[in-house]
């Protein structure tokens, strides 16, 4: 409800100049409208209905544990047909520079551990990329990564902070985090030749990054790690007169 | 002077004559993203109800508006020193934050919560 009088779209009123200008800020109205049945976009609206209100107020008592959290899925990859019961893909997840004053708190991959393709059960997991070869992925035998936890029947979740972290500490530009999705038949059916398209995995699987408002924390005067070093820099001045 | 101005100045009872709805007060106001032609790219909430203030504020600002002390001596500034000097206007005093699901341009989807987007109180200042 509008005041007294009704009205449309004002995207389509041409002579509204600050609704104008606020539509400069928004995507490209090009741009897909998301589908709700995809799995991640269902991720995204169950995890926004657990923090937040109907009105959009976020709940008092919202486990979230951050201000901020993206959605990363993997970049489009091309599928390998391979046989026997291993199948083993790498993913790529684009990581963007961080916003100023937004500080990383937690970051972890969210997976199907469990997939069905072509009639088959497969028993599915994640682990870091490690680099022995450049372009396979190998069992780490564990090494390196932390023990996944179950969410529900469907999600699996695994904690991959610090290998994020290293990758925007140590890289600067085309930071990417690099994962092995790896499933394997459950009952173990050798030379049975699986046509994997790769597309399960860039549905199934996606990261989850965890962020918090700085600018609040500095004002609540709490110890920042490390990673906040070039913010910290250029408002040292402000910084100290606030701790004072 | 200022003996001579205050035998000008409405009193207690002539100011609280002015009927109630005029006074400096919070109003509900509520818009959907799909009116903004935003409902592309912010998939919740479908409704956006961040009010407004508006109203009259009194020369001599009561408790009940939270005002700060000193928004009277701008009251003063403009009637004895400078016209051009404002008056305490009707704001927002008191603001919560909003939680929005929205989809990046590059298809991330982003949860973000906004500090400051809905009024929930006004005052004079």
């Amino acid at each position: 409800t509008v005041g007294e009088r009704s009205t449309g779209p004002l995207a389509e009123a041409p002579t509204l100049p600050l609704i104008q200008e606020l539509l400069k800020e928004a995507p490209d109205k090009q741009q897909r409208k998301p589908q709700v049945l995809e799995r991640p976009m269902r991720y995204m609206l169950e995890l926004y209905q657990r923090s937040a209100d109907a009105h959009g107020h976020p709940r008092e008592n919202r486990t979230i544990g951050a201000t901020m959290v993206r959605l990363v899925r993997p970049l489009a990859n091309v599928a390998k047909p391979l046989k026997g019961p291993r199948h083993i893909q790498t993913l790529d997840f684009p990581l963007r520079p961080n916003q100023v004053a937004y500080q990383l708190v937690r970051a972890t991959v969210i997976y199907h551990h469990q997939l069905q393709l072509a009639g088959f059960q497969l028993s599915c997991h994640v682990e870091p990329w490690v680099q022995k070869s450049p372009t396979n992925c190998s069992p780490s035998l564990g090494r390196g990564s932390s023990k996944p936890s179950l969410l529900s029947e469907a999600w699996t979740e695994m904690d991959v902070t610090q290998h994020v972290q290293k990758r925007l500490r140590n890289h600067k530009r085309h930071r990417i985090l690099r994962l092995c999705f790896m499933c394997q038949h459950q009952k173990g059916s050798a030379g049975q030749e699986l046509l994997w398209h790769g597309t399960s995995s860039l549905d199934t699987t996606f990261l989850l990054l965890y962020f918090n408002d700085t600018h609040k924390s500095v004002q609540k005067a709490k110890l920042l790690p490390g990673g906040l070093e070039e913010f910290m820099e250029r408002d040292s001045s402000l910084l100290l007169r606030r701790a004072r | 002077q200022a003996g001579s101005i205050a035998s000008k100045i409405p009193g207690p009872s002539q100011e609280h004559d002015r009927p109630e709805s005029n006074q400096c007060s919070l109003h509900h106001f509520q818009v959907s993203f799909h009116q903004l032609g935003w409902d592309h790219w912010i998939i919740a909430p479908n409704l956006y109800t961040p009010n407004y203030c508006k109203g009259a504020c009194p020369r001599v600002l009561h408790y009940g508006l939270n005002s700060p002390n000193h928004a009277i001596i701008q009251n003063l500034v403009n009637e004895l020193v400078n016209q051009s000097v404002p008056r305490p206007s009707c704001v927002p005093y008191k603001y919560v934050p909003i939680s929005i699901l929205m989809v990046e341009a590059n298809g991330s989807i982003l949860y973000k919560e906004y500090e400051d987007m809905i009024a929930q109180a006004c005052t004079c200042r």
